[in-house]
């Protein structure tokens, strides 16, 4: 969604750069086993779209000639160090195996919960955030919401399926998009262009 | 015992 609309409206006012650049780290520190294990084709596919797309955005809002001069760069100044950090220490702490991969693994699991914070603050300093950035960003909340019963589900129908570093992470990501939800339905139920109270 | 993770999610 997000790459359709760059590429489409060559405009990327509104959308985080860190946010990608985060995107970009967790993927690429996650998605390593694609180099040394096998899940499914459809599993290999999604991962080399999510790499690829995300270096892309990264790629037309660093250098496309057109597409660079609309990027909010005096706006988007989350300092994500303070977000990567953290997350690495906590990988490098809490995790299932002391093992370089192990580590990058979970660290991707923790640094994504809060990957999407610099375009939730970029969005709040945006006055009329554009209708497809809003999309991108429900549509990228709800996927992961999604998980959530997929988790149940599994629960339920799958003999000792737990992973509770997976399940805390990804129920604190979800909590953090809350209140954006709410604004983004209150927004569409009014049929006015969404803007966060700041 | 080990926890055992299936790491077929995205």
């Amino acid at each position: 969604v997000l790459l359709l609309k760059i590429h489409a409206t060559k405009n990327c006012s509104g959308v985080s750069l860190k946010t990608q650049e985060l995107y970009a780290i967790v993927f690429v520190t996650r998605y390593l086993d694609l180099l040394f294990s096998f899940i499914s084709l459809y599993n290999t596919i999604m991962k080399l779209i999510f790499i690829g797309s995300s270096a892309c955005i990264i790629w037309y809002i660093r250098f496309h000639r057109v597409v660079s001069q609309t990027y909010d760069r005096e706006q988007d100044t989350f300092r994500v160090i303070f977000l990567i950090l953290p997350c690495l220490l906590l990988g490098i702490f809490i995790n299932h195996e002391f093992t370089i991969t192990e580590i990058l693994w979970t660290f991707s699991i923790y640094l994504e919960a809060v990957a999407i914070l610099p375009q939730l603050v970029l969005l709040q300093r945006t006055k009329n955030v554009d209708t497809l950035t809003g999309n991108y960003v429900f549509l990228l909340g709800g996927y992961r919401a999604l998980y959530l019963l997929n988790w149940i589900y599994r629960f339920l129908t799958e003999p000792g399926y737990r992973q509770w570093i997976v399940w805390i992470s990804g129920t604190i990501q979800t909590a953090i998009y809350c209140d954006f939800f709410y604004y983004y339905f209150q927004s569409w139920r009014r049929n006015e262009k969404l803007s966060l109270p700041s | 015992e080990k926890e055992e993770e299936k790491k077929d999610e995205l």
